[in-house]
């Protein structure tokens, strides 16, 4: 089940960050809630999402863009893509040296 | 680099290397393969304190501590979160999990940008001189996101996003991967949001060369540097049996061979034998012969360690066609050259001639005053896939045979056969010319603090030239009848640091700009979003153009455009010349295309004062013409200034 999730980098619209999460002057914790409220689903989804291992949350981004990078599954991404202040999923590459 | 920095114009006490403008503060940032910190490239004796906008640090980690940083090297930083999510944990046998470096790219690349002057500098005695990085006297930070299998989209984020928050004044990137379009394009993103907050960001072409539309790193807001020659060579002769000689090189520091007898490879083993490939060489057919081996599917010293491995004692690596008359130079295990395509056929004719066929190598050692610039076959070339509307890459420079900064515990050819340790190491690639831009960049960030990222690019851009030493034009290394460059392979041209710190006029790009541009490229409102973080509701009764982007160069498609066969572009300069001046435009109209100005003359009256202009390209009949491209300039001249546009149109 784990082979099933891959890293993305997941862009987000800073301007759609709840007031709460505004005031405390960083976007972290509004990427852990986004994060949490995308593996509550229902009971069954819940079953599978501890099959396939919650998502990771490997790096936030807030100086030239906006967003995190995580370990999601299929689903989890399309669950991410329904959140307000989603903009896209981008699945991790590697890139070479020239 | 040694020898670089001469051939880039740059003097000692002169100019951008006079002692006021070292003085000045410049971070240069290195995204790469991490760094070695106790090479004397990296040293801080004599050097001021590290300026107090800095919020960088230099973590620990594998070999890596805070002790390894100093005055002059003033960040080090590892990301592999991403990389070891695909890649697993990294092998600490084979690298370091820290900011050290195990590969040699980063060392080079951050020594090329912004090493200290070195004297006696050499590889084995070639290249011989005193190295120095473009901005010698810039700090160095460095990210290290580049590992043994590749380097991670998101770490690569994560790095430029820590970079300009620690305070980075430019940014140099020697890496990339295939085009795509900006919106999910990380280099691009990141780099959009670096250059908002002041930073330059400088990347390498790739080495896609010479198939077209190859180039990599396209947006407009990035300088994308080609590659190509300085006029050092390495030269070797070789001379045939029948006495026909070819000219090679090599950086194998050697006696000439004997004349020994010759062996196809692809007659010396199994299948795939003419590559010289891992195992595939028999040694009853190769022993005590010179070997002739094909380039690609493995690396160049690879092939040399193999026809050693299996007894021969010397290799002559000839180009395919692709290759052209390129002539890599590289650090051989044994008496070794590289040959052209054409030398290539005729060695293989030769062969076929006699069964007594014969070859020796001579080494001549490090030889100036070549043809060059030459563009690099391997060097990336345009039309973007993504972005035709702007001419990439936008410039060239040195990025053949640079010798810079190496680890000693990294062998200068990577193989691990090869038992060398050396302090400087001579490679290429555009890899090697990003950082050469990326550091002239830091200099005239140092003579210019106020200017924006795309007034220093367009200074570089519009100062280039075109012509070589021998006042011919450009030729590229990948044409067999020495044909010219074109646009499409070294952009606006070859740089010229000193013309570029007093460029007279520039064409500067507001953010507002590129929001334009977004607009104009039918982008979504989510997507300029991803791009630039902000909303933006595209006018719908403005008839925005990319073309229109303030560019300093001018791609015309006529393809979308066939009906009227005529594009209109606008352009604003902004004076940073003189007080007073006027300016004349001279054109050089590609073939088939009429170029018509208004105004054709500029008068400007203060510094800082903007004209624009605009520029009508009529095509004078598109048919018969798809597909094939032609080339002129658009240059705006007073007095000492000369603002050069290159004008590529495709049909």
């Amino acid at each position: 089940a784990s082979t099933d999730k891959q890293t993305y980098i997941i862009h987000m619209d800073k301007n759609k960050m709840p007031a709460l999460y505004d005031s405390l002057g960083n976007s972290r914790q509004w990427y852990e809630s986004v994060i949490d409220s995308i593996t509550q689903f229902s009971s069954q989804e819940q079953e599978e999402e501890q099959e396939t291992g919650f998502p990771q949350l490997l790096y936030t981004y807030e100086t030239v863009t906006s967003g995190f990078a995580a370990k999601l599954s299929t689903k989890q991404v399309e669950a991410l893509s329904r959140v307000d202040g989603f903009l896209s999923a981008i699945p991790d590459g590697m890139l070479t040296l020239h | 680099t040694t020898h670089s920095p001469q051939f880039l114009g740059l003097q000692s006490g002169k100019g951008l290397w006079n002692a006021q403008n070292l003085a000045s503060d410049v971070i240069v940032g290195i995204l790469d393969t991490g760094i070695w910190p106790e090479h004397v490239s990296f040293q801080d004796s004599g050097v001021s304190a590290v300026p107090l906008k800095w919020k960088g640090k230099c973590e620990s980690g594998t070999k890596f501590s805070p002790s390894n940083c100093n005055k002059k090297l003033i960040g080090a930083r590892a990301f592999f979160k991403g990389y070891e999510s695909v890649a697993g944990r990294i092998n600490e046998t084979v690298d370091y999990r820290s900011p050290r470096d195990s590969q040699g790219h980063g060392t080079h690349t951050a020594a090329t940008a912004a090493g200290n002057l070195v004297d006696k500098a050499s590889f084995y005695g070639l290249a011989n001189g005193s190295a120095a990085g473009m901005k010698y006297t810039a700090r160095i930070a460095v990210y290290k996101v580049c590992w043994t299998s590749g380097c991670a989209s998101s770490d690569l984020l994560a790095a430029i996003d820590q970079a300009v928050a620690d305070g980075v004044d430019v940014l140099s990137l020697s890496l990339g991967g295939f085009a795509k379009p900006f919106y999910s394009d990380s280099i691009a993103i990141a780099s959009f949001g670096a250059i908002q907050k002041g930073v330059f960001v400088s990347c390498s072409a790739g080495n896609g060369g010479p198939s077209i539309s190859s180039v990599d790193n396209n947006a407009p807001w990035i300088m994308t540097v080609a590659a190509s020659y300085t006029d050092r060579r390495f030269p070797t002769t070789v001379k045939l049996g029948k006495g026909q000689t070819f000219e090679g090189a090599s950086l194998y520091t050697g006696k000439a061979t004997a004349q020994l007898p010759l062996v196809y490879a692809g007659t010396a083993g199994d299948e795939g034998a003419e590559y010289c490939t891992s195992g595939s060489l028999k040694k009853k057919l190769v022993k005590g012969k010179m070997v002739v081996c094909k380039r690609g599917m493995n690396g160049r010293a690879q092939k040399g360690e193999e026809v050693k491995l299996a007894g021969g004692t010397g290799l002559l690596l000839i180009n395919t066609e692709t290759g052209g008359e390129e002539l890599f130079a590289d650090a051989h295990v044994l008496p070794a050259t590289s040959l052209g395509a054409s030398a290539g056929i005729a060695v293989k004719e030769y062969m076929n001639s006699t069964k007594r066929a014969t070859a020796s190598i001579a080494f001549k050692g490090t030889v100036y005053g070549n043809p060059a610039p030459l563009l690099a076959a391997f060097s990336s070339r345009g039309p973007s896939s993504v972005g035709p509307d702007v001419i990439k890459p936008d410039v060239t420079a040195p990025g053949v045979n640079i010798l810079a900064a190496w680890p000693p515990m990294t062998s200068p050819t990577l193989l691990k056969s090869d038992k060398r340790s050396v302090l400087f190491n001579v490679i290429s690639g555009t890899s090697m010319s990003c950082p050469h831009v990326s550091g002239l960049a830091a200099l005239l960030k140092s003579v210019h603090k106020t200017w924006s990222p795309a007034a220093i690019k367009s200074a570089l851009m519009t100062t280039a030239y075109a012509t070589d030493n021998r006042g011919s034009p450009i030729a590229d290394a990948a044409s067999s009848n020495s044909a010219s460059a074109t646009p499409f392979g070294f952009g606006s041209g070859h740089v010229d640091p000193e013309r570029a710190s007093d460029p007279g006029l520039i064409y500067d790009i507001t953010i507002e700009d590129y929001l334009n541009y977004f607009c104009s490229l039918n982008y979504t409102s989510s997507q300029i979003a991803q791009v630039s973080r902000r909303n933006v509701t595209c006018p719908d009764n403005k008839a925005l153009q990319p073309g229109d982007l303030n560019y300093p160069s001018f791609a015309v498609n006529f393809e979308g455009n066939a009906r009227n066969n005529r594009v209109k572009y606008k352009r604003t300069l902004t004076n940073v010349g003189t007080t007073s001046s006027t300016y004349a435009v001279k054109v050089e109209e590609p073939n088939g295309v009429s170029v018509i100005l208004e105004p054709k003359s500029l008068s400007f009256e203060k510094l800082g004062q903007k004209l624009s202009y605009n520029v009508t390209f009529v095509s004078s009949g598109g048919k018969g013409r798809e597909g094939s491209s032609s080339f002129g300039s658009l240059v705006w001249l007073s007095g000492k200034y000369s603002v050069r546009s290159p004008i590529a149109v495709t049909w």
